[in-house]
């Protein structure tokens, strides 16, 4: 119970950013995928539990969409975006616009941003299969990605991400992603075990 | 509204968050 009562959504973000700002490779963002069980249909499901996005290079790039079809994706995600920030405060016409939702939104911004609308059955996807085979799955390289039998690594890649990793932690799935190729680290490996070990009564 | 996730909508507020902050410190002036 103690456990349980040091997991929640405040210590949860804290250990996400120590994690990411503390590390010595770039990582662009941690997602933390919760696990449940659906008591109606006994089905497992990873979802999302909470997310930290540092960003990247990319983001200091202000890159304008040159061609139509670039211009249209950037309109549509703004315009999600938009819609996003009305929900969160309570409502069209809720907040004035500013930069943060008319500036253009960045491939791995977006990435982050469709994270939180997915979640991953009875071990699909690499959260999943990180889950169901309790082992992590660390990919590195967008090659790797490209490979990957999961359409989640395979849209990363294709948002500008290198490096992937899904570790099995407590009662749920740390992913990590980064536009840098990374490999394996025992270093950050240990970390995630000690700022992650929800049987700990310690507070990292 | 009534609809988000508690979970999500904490994680999108600290995205809103930190967008303005790394847009502010872009920003040329």
């Amino acid at each position: 119970p103690l456990a349980a009562a040091y997991f929640n959504q405040e210590t949860l973000q804290q250990r996400l950013l120590t994690l990411i700002e503390g590390a010595r490779e770039t990582w662009t963002y941690a997602i933390f995928w919760q696990s449940s069980v659906d008591v109606a249909s006994g089905v497992s499901l990873l979802g999302w539990g909470d997310g930290y996005y540092k960003g990247c290079e990319e983001d200091k790039r202000k890159q304008k969409a040159t061609n139509p079809a670039a211009a249209a994706e950037q309109d549509h995600r703004k315009r999600v975006l938009r819609e996003l920030n009305s929900l969160i405060s309570g409502g069209a016409g809720g907040s004035s616009p500013d930069e943060t939702v008319e500036e253009e939104v960045t491939d791995t911004e977006w990435f982050f941003l469709v994270s939180m609308t997915q979640s991953f059955v009875n071990g699909s996807g690499l959260p999943g299969q990180a889950f169901f085979a309790d082992a992590p799955n660390w990919i590195a390289g967008a090659d790797r990605l490209a490979l990957a039998p999961c359409e989640r690594a395979r849209q990363a890649r294709e948002l500008g991400l290198q490096t992937m990793v899904c570790v099995p932690v407590g009662t749920g799935v740390l992913e990590l992603g980064s536009t840098d190729v990374i490999h394996q680290s025992l270093e950050l490996m240990n970390k995630i075990r000690v700022l992650f070990n929800f049987n700990s009564f310690e507070i990292p | 509204n009534e609809d988000l996730p508690m979970a999500r909508k904490k994680s999108l507020q600290r995205f809103f968050e930190k967008r303005k902050e790394r847009l502010t410190a872009l920003a040329p002036y």
